[in-house]
């Protein structure tokens, strides 16, 4: 099967990132994502969500992804808090 | 459960509406009041808090201030119009948004409506209200604070909260008593992890010799979409361009301080692509190959190119990659040299492919675009595809090689951020054999 298109799966990491699954791109140290943390995002939200953990982009993650939500991040990393915590500082 | 991390340190708290649905919703003002006042009983019912609704001369007071927002509201969570996102709220805190709750005024808010017509206010309520008394989401089912938005819980009158829902607030606020409220001892379960006293200073970087070239100028070396991202290449420099759609920095990078491995020295980089099968990334320069997991050369690279086996329809062994990309249409990789390209089908586990049969096939099959590109991406709808040249670009939609028009676009202002008038004119279209001719022109 071909992969996801690229914009697919650009809105799927965007997706992760955005709910938390994800650290979010940082320019400062311009790291990229892994292809085993993009996996295990994915079956982190697998598994919040109570899909079959695939680690990959299928079909029930995309119709997931797509449904409607609440905004907030479902993983609050500690480098988020301290970012805010900064922020607020 | 998750708790946020924080909680009121009081438990009566104010709440106060400060708009109604404008937009979409047929709902009252008295309507969506008492909607928001059950959706607040359904926590209070099983805890010490209180909730007092306030005036709206007295609305900056209240801990809770209800609203329904639009797109880019300032709070840095702007809504995206009907589906996507529905609601937030703001966990609990000093500052002046804590506790505040947005509702997306472009959802059709109902009430007790079948499952398609609306979207449930006092199912959407009840969750935010747990996020501004300190909930984060749960993966438990059933939970009112599961991120996403399954259809009406019910009745306002009759609703209770899923268990876990209840031992969350209660681990917040305590187990509902007849006697005035009382503090939550005890620390908050689960702990969270300690953060740094101090944060860590940043560290240094190495910025890259101002002589940089103008990516203004385009002639990349190569284009690849990694991870989503895509890197254009040139000379001893990379520019990357997020997923958001905006570049890290309008300065270029360091190829060697970020690609780990490539012999020192490197100014030019042929192509570059991901990997379908494994996601390893591959890097030409001149008669060699690199294989890279994610910014690290892997041990016994750099090997020849001729390990991949293309020759010329002469039969001369190509020594030289001008393009590489993977073709999200078919999921087939696709190496271009001079002006013929090779097809590969990748299988899991083997480094290097085979061309296919048949190949390889002149390039000039890829109508309307250049025919020796610097190089080519699969981006967008799936199967487009992006050819690069110069300073131009010109895109084959939907998994096509011969589409009616096919014109070049400016790389430097579509992709660089670079003011129109600097990005020099576009080229005529090359190759472009196709010719219409209709009866009105």
């Amino acid at each position: 099967a071909p992969a996801p298109a690229p914009d697919l799966y650009s809105r799927g990491m965007d997706w992760l990132s955005r709910y938390g699954y994800l650290p979010p791109p940082d320019p400062r140290t311009g790291r990229l994502q892994t292809k085993e943390g993009m996996e295990s995002a994915i079956r982190q939200m697998q598994r919040f969500a109570g899909l079959k953990e695939t680690g990959k982009l299928d079909e029930a993650t995309l119709k997931q992804m797509s449904m409607p939500r609440c905004s907030l991040p479902d993983i609050v990393s500690s480098e988020d808090r301290l970012r805010k915590r900064r922020k607020k500082r | 459960y998750t708790l946020a991390g924080s909680s009121w340190e009081k438990t009566n708290l104010r709440w106060s509406v400060l708009s109604y649905p404008r937009l979409f919703s047929t709902l009252s003002p008295s309507e969506v009041e008492s909607i928001l006042f059950h959706a607040l009983k359904v926590w209070s019912d099983n805890t010490n808090l209180q909730f007092h609704s306030t005036s709206k001369d007295e609305a900056k007071q209240a801990e809770i201030r209800i609203s329904f927002e639009r797109s880019l509201h300032d709070d840095g969570y702007p809504f995206d119009g009907k589906g996507g996102t529905l609601a937030h709220a703001f966990f609990p805190g000093q500052a002046e948004i804590n506790g505040d709750t947005h509702f997306d005024d472009e959802e059709t808010w109902t009430y007790r409506e079948p499952d398609g017509v609306g979207t449930d206010l006092f199912t959407v309520a009840v969750h935010e209200f747990g996020h501004a008394l300190g909930l984060s989401h749960s993966s438990a089912d059933p939970s009112i604070m599961r991120p996403y938005y399954q259809g009406p819980v019910g009745d306002i009158t009759s609703y209770i909260l899923p268990m876990d829902d209840v031992q969350a607030i209660q681990t917040l606020y305590g187990v509902k008593m007849n006697s005035a409220t009382i503090p939550p001892s005890g620390p908050l379960t689960p702990r969270l992890p300690e953060l740094p006293k101090t944060p860590r200073p940043p560290r240094g970087t190495v910025q890259p010799n101002p002589g940089y070239p103008d990516r203004c100028e385009g002639g990349f070396d190569a284009v690849a979409n990694i991870r989503g991202e895509v890197f254009f290449f040139k000379g001893p420099y990379f520019w990357r361009m997020q997923r958001s759609g905006s570049l890290v920095s309008l300065a270029p990078a360091s190829i060697k301080n970020f690609w780990m491995g490539l012999p020192p020295g490197t100014n030019k980089i042929d192509a570059v692509y991901e990997k379908k099968t494994d996601g390893h990334i591959i890097f030409f320069i001149g008669s060699q190959f690199w294989v890279f997991k994610d910014t690290i050369a892997m041990p016994g690279y750099p090997r020849p190119l001729s390990e991949w086996g293309m020759r010329t329809r002469g039969g001369r062994m190509v020594e030289r990659v001008d393009a590489a990309f993977v073709w999200a249409h078919n999921g087939h990789t696709y190496v271009f040299s001079g002006e013929e390209f090779w097809r590969f089908t990748e299988n899991q586990g083997q480094i290097v492919p085979r061309p296919d049969a048949d190949y390889p096939r002149s390039a000039s099959l890829w109508k309307g675009v250049p025919s020796s590109p610097d190089d080519i991406i699969s981006w967008g709808k799936a199967g487009d595809t992006y050819f690069f040249k110069g300073n131009s670009y010109w895109v084959l939609k939907s998994g096509g090689l011969d589409q009616d028009v096919v014109s070049p676009n400016s790389t430097a202002t579509d992709w660089m951020f670079c003011p129109t008038s600097t990005a020099g004119p576009l080229p005529v279209t090359p190759n472009y054999r196709k010719c219409n001719c209709g009866i009105n022109n």
